[in-house]
């Protein structure tokens, strides 16, 4: 799996449809000054992938992820986070592979969703919060549930309380988490 | 199953051990199941040791190596069970020059296999990317990506100027 | 007594405003006593509004942000009751080279009251120390001062480098 | 009050007798790499003021903060920090004011011990701690107790908990605080 894109809209501090696209391999840094969004962006990441604490997303409830607001503007009533991914094997497989969207024995959780996309091969996840406390997910443009995401993305280090998204200042964390916390690292990993 | 757990434990402290003494230049660090009755509940012991040091507890560790170790327990799993991306929010903070050096050329080599989005500050930890995204509020309260591609280190100075 | 905790609450609160002011070139910053029925117990809640920013819960401001907000409540306490000295241990780690900037020059002019030390990885908070002290362990596991004395900045580059 | 000088010897991972000289104004800074015992200078400060919680000082038991020994250096058996203030108003008082150690009204705490140093206006504070767990407090070179130090430092902003010694880490502890641990913050100063 690869990350293509994130598109933002109304996500904390991104009062605009925002999109971000990657090259799908190696390091990209993401710079600016203090309190321009940079934190945000990780945790709309970890938001999309079915992050259901709002402690973990720096908030109070929930809603508080949707954009509140400036002096000058007013806040949505929505707000929305699509992740993009392609799975490489797919792209490329002949047409064949592609028609069979059911499982296949030793599958990757995501490789059903690769082939089932609308463009085989890519897989979009979105999830969408209305200020009425309303929520919904999304595969390949398709409502979902929630565990229609985690089972995605089971085993692939993804998923809240994941060990591939580290938040400011919790670095040092998994140090000090309990002997039984750090085995649940471990075992994810398993 | 606690067949497959012991079997990532064996191979996750294996991968430890190697990037703990390319992190530090030196040194050992282990992980260590904890007793117990019941072997499914048993934790993990996380023992470090800097090139030079006694044999410690993790918590005596100093804010830079603290980062450190965690750092190489991350990788150690990573390299194990790579996942897609790996996004790290400001992990350069605590370290000094030297191991931001070493830190950053780790992250290099593993990007072959895995895409890192680095949130940082830091100059240094710019270099390594190929594509620097400048986030800015021009709009004061509200965010918007600048993105910029380019290969020569030095422009990341410039961006990240500009995005201040 | 209570009449001694107002009279400092209202000074702080009002040198709290002024120095949340300066550290974020604009916005404002204050505090409030939580509601209670005895005066006595009611705690302080800090309400902070970077420029250009909605008035908000200080917990939703970015990491930068929230140093920033502590370190002018910490320069707010200082300005009403001096202690002899103060120490910061890497306080300027979350921040970006403009709130660096802001944060030593208000370091600086304070310190012609308050004697500061300042441990820090950032070369351009270095840079306002008259003297640098760099720390060694050149016998693995024992530390060793090297005091240095000097008024020129460059020099605060070869010697962090020096004790590295 | 001016700080002008700190000695450690067998404190955390100064084994042998340091000395730091400071000339009691301005900004100094302390650098390094990584481990070289920066912070636990800090450490020093705050234990030799009266710190009694060994996790505010990054340890398990008080006793981690003798030198515990390197693969090459035997542990010793004891840790020793001094703090040397200058009370710059009695350091150039005139002798008659010098004699008279009793405190007198309105004095700080510290004044009547700036009164009562070997030199007048030089206050020394010191604490061992042995690895037998015995631990002494010295005031000018006399024995005392720790309330004694306490009592110098009232008000001062210096001693456990106060706003004058921030860690590593923690600068933005103050704003996580609840809100009447923040009191206590204005109560020190006011
Ligand atoms: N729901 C929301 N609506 C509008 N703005 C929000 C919302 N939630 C958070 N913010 C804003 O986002 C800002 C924080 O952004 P973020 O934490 O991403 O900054 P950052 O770029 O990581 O900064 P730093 O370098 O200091 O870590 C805060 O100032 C806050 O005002
Ligand atoms: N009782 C002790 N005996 C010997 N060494 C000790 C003792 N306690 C702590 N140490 C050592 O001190 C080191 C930590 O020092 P310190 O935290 O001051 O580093 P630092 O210079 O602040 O580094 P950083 O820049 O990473 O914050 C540890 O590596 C630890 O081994
Ligand atoms: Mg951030
Ligand atoms: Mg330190």
């Amino acid at each position: 799996l690869k990350l293509q894109k994130i598109e933002l809209l109304g996500f904390k501090s991104f009062a605009d449809r925002t999109e971000i696209t990657f090259n799908g391999e190696g390091v990209a840094a993401v710079v600016g000054p203090n309190g321009c969004g940079k934190s945000n962006i990780s945790d709309a990441i970890s938001w999309v992938l079915g992050e259901q604490s709002p402690k973990s997303l720096r908030s109070g409830r929930m809603q508080d992820v949707i954009f509140s607001g400036t002096p000058t503007r007013k806040a949505t009533g929505l707000a929305e986070v699509r992740l993009t991914m392609l799975d490489p094997e797919i792209e490329f497989a002949p047409a064949i592979v592609r028609d069979d969207a059911t499982p296949q024995n030793g599958d990757h959780g995501y490789r059903a969703a690769a082939r089932s996309g609308e463009i085989p091969g890519v897989i979009t996840v979105a999830r969408r919060l209305f200020l009425s406390g309303e929520s919904e997910y999304i595969l390949n443009g398709r409502p979902c549930r929630l565990r229609d995401i985690q089972e995605i993305f089971l085993g692939t280090g993804l998923g809240p309380d994941c060990y591939a998204i580290i938040e400011q200042g919790r670095i040092g964390q998994i140090l000090s988490a309990k002997s039984y916390e750090r085995r649940a690292l471990i075992e994810e990993a398993a | 199953t606690q067949k497959q757990f012991s079997e990532a434990f064996t191979a996750i402290n294996a991968n430890f051990q190697e990037t703990f003494r390319r992190l530090f230049g030196g040194g050992q660090g282990f992980l260590r199941m904890t007793e117990s009755e019941d072997p499914a509940e048993a934790g993990i012991e996380i023992v470090a040791q800097p090139p030079g040091k006694r044999l410690q507890n993790v918590l005596l560790l100093s804010g830079g190596e603290k980062a450190l170790t965690a750092l190489a327990l991350l990788v150690a799993i990573f390299r194990h069970k790579p996942s897609p991306f790996c996004v790290l929010d400001e992990v350069d903070a605590p370290l000094d020059e030297a191991n931001i050096g070493r830190f950053t050329q780790l992250v290099e080599e593993m990007s072959r296999t895995t895409q890192f989005i680095l949130i940082t500050h830091s100059k240094r930890t710019m270099n390594i990317a190929p594509v620097l995204y400048g986030v800015t509020m021009e709009e004061p309260g509200v965010s918007k990506i600048v993105s910029v591609r380019f290969n020569a280190p030095a422009v990341a100075e410039s961006v990240a100027e500009a995005a201040a």
